[in-house]
């Protein structure tokens, strides 16, 4: 596969990765069947194949959909980068070039990043969280739930007095 | 609105409403969600005066259960009447969507509509959907999806549980011989008497205890003691009994029996995307908000989001959670195209479909369940709260990678698609779309 660095480069080198995985597979399969080992047994030695197939329809829906619907953009390429490192054999020097890439691609994305999660338009009552809510109180509502705690209903725990007084009186 | 919060808005540079149309598919659809969302939530009826986390496992059952009931109502006579069955869907995104302001974990009903109605829309025949699917819709029984043995897998021929034909009463007689035939993981369980409630003569049923999560749907295990059903009562649109015992095999093709499981998988991997985009919402507007450190004397402490390590964690994981919505929605459309030629009657298309949901559905959930996670440690000690929901979210989706085919079950399940793929490209056979690149590979020998 022709690797030039780009989306489409990437999803040419994972379908040589996968391509390459499955004959290796299958290359695998045969030579233990003929050493006398179950077809079934063989199949073990599969499973990289299957990630790096289910990569490259991921990544080729997501590529395929930020062209038409979207423009090719910042978010689509940082997870075309982030995946080439898990799987892809490329060059040292291919490493290094992604890699100043995708940080140049993370500053471009850093303005939108609230924008591009408003966007999944989740109201507070389906977030559910007091970090996440759309205006931001964070702390004002760390502190409400913290005050609906059932420890909180009583200024002291009858453990106090249950246990840890007559522990420290040494009366237990 | 938090300023630093307000700032970040201001300083986007694209139009979000665009993006949340193509999210949405479409203005008409976001339009629309907006308008159920309004209806379902506006009232009130989803919150809690004590958080959930605060409550005892019972209380936890109960409170979800009055909530299931009081959100099953509002979807029976608001919502159905503003959108109307056919639109709407019970398995509608909205519908899924909004039941989470409900639920902080699950609700009891999430098998009876996740499983059991999708069951009897795609296992029973004409006669029998038009028995039971009003029953289930109308929410008059509740049903569950008993499949998993204590000490067996799925394997069905490999099962212990028993159900032998009695053609004199025209009824199956389901028996768990040993401890390890109990069903578990069963949901919702219903095999109960209509009125009471009480498990029905010859029916063992409880709780399993607590979980990681699903704490709140009545999972269960279930056992038979020479327990009775009639025949009728046997799904049979694939396979029938006859009166006397006859078996006969309907489907034409043996996959066909396993059209619940492909639907589920396939709607896992929407699933995985709408909770890792819950995650990322939380962790990047915490992130804007948090500030931390002083990496140059005398300067205020800078955003958290600042910092290229919290972006590396954080970024990734919007990428992903689109990625994964465009792939779920490119997997629906080919899901729903595989059923139109099944009805036709052509079957070739199954077993990529299978294959496919089966790496997708492994993948996505995997993925989503690491970064979840990641969405946490990015949100240090708060992250660690309850309240900040991040928790639920993992142990959540931690569970999809699990259930309905674990993650290394389901890839060798692909392997070995992919291994006769690659087995036809080397006999000159044409192979399916999504794997022509092995043909080029092939002849290449690359």
């Amino acid at each position: 596969a022709s690797w030039d660095g780009s989306p489409d480069g990437i999803i040419k080198s994972f379908q040589a990765t996968a391509a390459g995985k499955i004959s290796a597979c299958v290359t695998s399969i045969r030579k233990r069947v003929k050493s006398g080992m179950t077809f079934e047994d063989a199949w073990e030695l599969t499973t990289h194949s299957s990630i790096s197939e289910a990569d490259i329809i991921s990544l080729q829906q997501r590529y395929e959909e930020h062209l038409t619907l979207i423009r090719p953009n910042a978010v689509g390429l940082v997870d075309a980068f982030e995946h080439r490192d898990e799987h892809s054999s490329i060059s040292e020097a291919d490493i290094i070039s992604l890699q100043q890439r995708y940080e140049e691609h993370l500053t471009l994305i850093r303005p939108n990043a609230v924008g591009l999660v408003d966007a999944f338009e989740h109201r507070d009552e389906i977030l559910n969280s007091t970090l996440g809510a759309y205006d931001g109180r964070v702390y004002e509502r760390l502190m409400e739930e913290a005050l609906k705690s059932p420890l909180n209903a009583e200024p002291v725990n009858q453990s106090f007095h249950k246990y840890l007084k007559p522990f420290f009186q040494g009366k237990l | 609105v938090n300023e630093d919060l307000a700032k970040e808005r201001r300083k986007c540079n694209f139009d979000i409403q665009e993006l949340t149309f193509i999210i949405d598919g479409g203005e008409k659809n976001t339009i629309a969600r907006r308008k159920i969302e309004d209806i379902a939530l506006n009232g009130g009826a989803s919150l809690d005066k004590i958080p959930e986390e605060c409550l005892s496992p019972t209380e936890k059952y109960e409170n979800a259960v009055r909530k299931s009931v009081l959100y099953s109502k509002i979807v029976k006579d608001e919502l159905l009447e503003f959108t109307g069955l056919e639109s709407l869907g019970l398995n509608s995104p909205v519908i899924r969507r909004t039941s989470d302001a409900f639920f902080k974990d699950i609700s009891p009903f999430l098998l009876h509509l996740g499983m059991f109605v999708p069951t009897i829309m795609g296992q029973c025949t004409a006669e029998q959907q038009a028995y039971w699917l009003p029953r289930a819709l109308d929410m008059q029984i509740i049903g569950t999806y008993a499949q998993t043995e204590l000490g067996h897998g799925t394997f069905i021929r490999g099962l212990e549980t028993t159900a032998t034909y009695d053609p004199d009463t025209e009824e199956f007689v389901l028996h768990s011989p040993t401890l390890t035939s109990y069903k578990w993981w069963a949901g919702g369980l219903q095999i109960r008497d209509k009125e009471t409630h009480m498990p029905l003569p010859g029916i063992k049923v409880g709780d399993i205890g607590p979980k990681m999560g699903f704490n709140t749907a009545d999972n269960g295990f279930l056992g038979f003691d020479k327990f009775r059903i009639p025949r009728e009562h046997l799904m049979m649109k694939n396979a029938e009994i006859l009166k006397d015992g006859t078996y006969v095999k309907v489907a034409r093709h043996g996959k066909l029996t396993y059209g619940t499981m492909v639907f589920v998988r396939v709607v896992l991997v929407s699933e995985a995307a709408f909770n890792l985009a819950k995650a990322i919402t939380i962790a990047v507007r915490y992130s804007a908000v948090r500030r931390q450190s002083e990496p140059r004397p005398g300067q205020p402490e800078p955003q958290i989001l600042d910092y290229m390590t919290q972006q590396h964690k954080l970024f990734i994981c919007i990428a992903t959670a689109h990625a994964l919505q465009l792939t779920s929605d490119w997997l629906w459309r080919t899901f729903t195209a595989v059923l139109k030629d099944l009805r036709e009657g052509h079957t070739d298309s199954l077993p990529e479909l299978h294959a496919l949901s089966s790496c997708l559905k492994a993948i996505s959930t995997s993925d989503s369940a690491a970064l979840i996670e990641q969405c946490r440690l990015a949100c240090g000690g708060h992250g660690y709260m309850l309240s900040s929901n991040l928790p639920f979210l993992y142990s959540f989706v931690t569970a999809t990678r699990t259930y309905e085919g674990d993650y290394t079950v389901l890839l060798l399940q692909t392997a070995r698609f992919l291994v006769k793929a690659w087995e036809q490209a080397e006999a000159g056979n044409p192979v399916t779309p999504t794997l022509s690149y092995l043909c080029d590979a092939v002849k290449g020998k690359k």
